[in-house]
C-alpha cells in the first residue's frame, strides 16, 4: 500500500520486534515453568507412592490371613469328601466341555494340547480345592505377583528420571531468577553453561 | 567491563550450550520410554483382578496352566453345588473356618482391587512426565533456536516489508489488511489481518508478531 510510508513501516517493525523480544523471553520462562510442572508431578508421585505402599501392606497382610484360614481348614480332616466327590465327578465333564467350547470359540488357537492338559488338571484337582476357593485364592496370589512386578519396573524408570533431572536443574540456568528480563549477562557468551541471567549485584562485583 | 546491554537484552548464550540439556533429557527419556512397549506396562485394565477378566486373559490363563476354565464353574450345576455342600452338621468348626476364610478372601480381592487403581493412577503420573519431558525437549529446542537467531547484534529481529489493503475484487476478505514480514531468518510471512483489527489498534503490530511467530515455530517443528 503506497500510503504506508517507510518510517511506518520501520516503526511497526520495532512494535514486532518488541513482541518478538517479548516472546523470547517467554520462551526461556518456559523451559522453568515445565521444569516446575515436572517437580510437582514427581512430588505428586511420591506421596502417591507412599498411599501405595501401605495399601500394598495392608492388601498383603489380607492375603496372609486369607492363606492362614486356608491352611487351617485343609488341616481340618474332611467330612464331606463322599458328597463332594460325586459331586466333583459330575462337575469336570461339564466344566471341560465348556471351557473347550468357550477355547474353541473365543481363543482361536489350536484346542488338542489346552484339551489334554485341562484333563490332567482335573484328575489333579480335588473337589475341596474348589469348595474352598482355591481358584480366586490363586488368582489373587497371581495378581499380587504381576502388580509388584509392574510397580518395580515403574520404580526403575522413575528413579532413573529422577537421577538425571536433579542434575539437570541443579543447573544455575534453572536456579537464577531474572531479576530484570533486560538484564541478560552477555557473559553468558563466555561460560559453558547459559547462565545468562544474574543479579544486578553479582554484575557490579 | 559489563557490554552495553542491548534495549531488547539479547538471549547472550550460544545454542550448543544446551547440548549437554539435551542429552540429559534424551537419557530421561530413554528412562522412560522403552517400559511403556513392555506388557508390565501396558494400561492397567480394570480386569487387572476383576473376578471377570477380558477374554484375552482367559485364554492366556487356560493355554498357560487351566485355572482360566475353573472361571467357569458357575456355569455348571454340579460345580455350584460343590461350592453350596454344608458339613457344619458333621464338623461346625470347619463351617466356621471356612466362612473366615471367605470374609478374608473377599477383603483381600477389595484391597487387591483398591491397589489396582492405585497403580493404575501411578501409571498415569508416568505417562505425564513422559508428555513433560517431551514439552521440555521441545522447549529447549525453540529457546536454543532462538539462541542461534539472536547472536547478532541486530536485534530488529522482525522487518514488515509490506503492509496491503484489501478491496472485494481479491480472494482476501475485503477490508482486510495483508502484512509482509520477515521473523529472523524466514522467507517472508504472509499474516492477514481482519477488518476488526485496524492499523490504528495498539495490538495491530502484537498480533501481526504473535502470528508470525507462530507460524515461525510451527514450520520450525516441520
Amino acid at each position: 500500500d503506497p500510503l504506508v510510508s517507510d518510517s511506518e513501516l520501520q516503526e511497526m517493525s520495532n512494535q514486532g520486534s518488541k513482541y518478538i523480544n517479548k516472546e523470547i523471553q517467554n520462551a526461556v520462562k518456559g523451559v522453568k515453568e515445565i521444569k516446575n510442572l515436572i517437580e510437582k508431578t514427581n512430588e505428586e508421585r511420591k506421596t502417591l507412592l507412599t498411599t501405595l505402599e501401605k495399601a500394598k501392606k495392608k492388601k498383603e497382610d489380607a492375603l496372609e490371613e486369607t492363606k492362614d484360614s486356608e491352611l487351617k481348614l485343609k488341616a481340618l480332616p474332611q467330612v464331606c469328601n463322599e458328597t463332594m466327590m460325586a459331586l466333583w465327578e459330575e462337575c469336570k465333564p461339564c466344566l471341560k466341555q465348556t471351557c473347550m467350547k468357550f477355547y474353541a470359540r473365543v481363543c482361536r488357537s489350536g484346542s488338542g494340547l489346552v484339551g489334554r492338559q485341562l484333563e490332567e488338571f482335573l484328575n489333579q484337582s480335588s473337589p475341596a480345592y474348589f469348595w474352598m476357593n482355591g481358584d480366586r485364592i490363586d488368582s489373587l496370589l497371581e495378581s499380587d505377583r504381576q502388580q509388584t512386578h509392574v510397580l518395580d519396573a515403574m520404580q526403575d524408570s522413575f528413579n532413573r528420571v529422577s537421577g538425571i533431572m536433579d542434575t539437570l536443574f541443579q543447573d544455575r540456568f534453572f536456579t537464577q531468577e531474572p531479576q530484570d528480563t533486560h538484564y541478560f549477562s552477555r557473559f553468558g557468551l563466555l561460560l559453558r553453561w547459559p547462565h545468562f541471567l544474574y543479579p544486578k549485584s553479582r554484575l557490579v562485583r | 567491563s559489563i557490554l552495553p546491554l542491548s534495549p531488547f537484552g539479547s538471549l547472550g548464550f550460544h545454542d550448543d550450550m544446551f547440548q549437554p540439556f539435551f542429552e540429559m533429557i534424551h537419557q530421561a527419556q530413554e528412562a522412560m520410554e522403552p517400559h511403556f512397549h513392555r506388557p508390565a506396562f501396558q494400561p492397567l485394565g480394570k480386569d487387572f483382578t476383576k473376578e471377570v477378566p477380558d477374554n484375552r486373559t482367559v485364554c492366556k490363563e487356560i493355554r498357560r496352566n487351566s485355572t482360566g476354565c475353573l472361571r467357569m464353574k458357575d456355569q455348571c450345576e454340579k460345580c455350584r453345588e460343590i461350592l453350596s455342600v454344608d458339613c457344619s452338621a458333621n464338623n461346625p468348626a470347619q463351617a466356621k473356618l471356612r466362612q473366615e476364610l471367605n470374609d478374608s478372601l473377599q477383603v483381600a480381592e477389595l484391597l487387591t482391587q483398591k491397589y489396582n487403581e492405585l497403580l493404575q493412577s501411578y501409571q498415569r503420573k508416568m505417562f505425564s512426565t513422559s508428555s513433560l519431558l517431551n514439552q521440555l525437549n521441545d522447549q529447549f529446542s525453540w529457546v536454543s533456536r532462538l539462541a542461534n537467531l539472536t547472536q547478532g547484534d541486530d536485534q530488529a529481529y522482525l522487518h514488515v516489508s509490506t503492509v496491503s489493503t484489501h478491496n472485494s475484487d481479491s480472494d482476501t476478505p475485503s477490508g482486510a489488511t495483508e502484512v509482509v514480514v520477515k521473523l529472523f531468518d524466514s522467507d517472508p510471512i504472509t499474516v492477514i489481518m481482519p477488518e476488526e483489527v485496524s492499523r490504528d489498534n495498539p495490538k495491530f503490530m502484537d498480533t501481526v508478531a504473535e502470528k508470525a511467530l507462530q507460524e515461525y515455530r510451527k514450520k520450525n517443528r516441520e
